[in-house]
């Protein structure tokens, strides 16, 4: 579909991808935590793109097997939600992964 | 309005009070929280009310000053959301709190 290629132009265009809400805790966890990192993501809020918001999320968890946000891509590689960033970022693993797509 | 004397009531006639959302993290952790500690509060989500949701949440907001779920109550008084409630339990305020509650 339209929007599923979108989705995927979106990762592969951009180094990193935050999905989320604005209204959503675990989604500010994870853009403060990038933005603690220097890094400065493209954060699409799911919530602000009006009816487009359940198709996007739809089209992530075709894509993805994830149906939650935050939804974060690095290098255009699905990393997971929150939790799943936190655990990298604690292993080390999230600055390996965000320099290997040369964002740090 | 009665709306409003509702809440009050669920608060004075229960001693622990979730107001959460079915789909909300955090929500999630201080409910899962309360189960370890062997606490079964009164649970009320927000998202199941149908229009009485967003009502509820701005009658909590002028109860308790607090706009956002989880919003958290104990013996009728208001402790506050996730991190409010979190941060009581490490430094083992909590317990006191549940105790003097007749829940624990
Ligand atoms: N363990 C996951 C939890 C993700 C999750 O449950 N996200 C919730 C919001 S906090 C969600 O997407 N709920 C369904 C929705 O909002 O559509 C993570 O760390 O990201
Ligand atoms: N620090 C607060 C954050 C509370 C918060 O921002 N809650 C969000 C959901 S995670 C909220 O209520 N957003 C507005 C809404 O859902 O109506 C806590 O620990 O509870
Ligand atoms: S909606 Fe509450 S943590 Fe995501």
């Amino acid at each position: 579909s339209r929007l599923e290629e979108n989705v995927k132009k979106t990762v592969a265009d951009n180094p990193v991808v935050v999905y989320s809400k604005t209204w959503c805790s675990y989604s500010a966890e994870v853009k403060s935590l990038f933005k603690r990192l220097g890094v400065n993501p493209l954060v699409i809020e799911l919530d602000e793109l009006g009816p487009q918001g359940p198709q996007v999320q739809k089209v992530l968890e075709r894509l993805t097997g994830q149906h939650t946000v935050p939804n974060v891509f690095i290098g255009g590689k699905h990393i997971g939600g929150c939790t799943d960033t936190v655990k990298l970022y604690r292993k080390g693993e999230l600055e390996t992964l965000l320099s290997e797509a040369n964002v740090k």
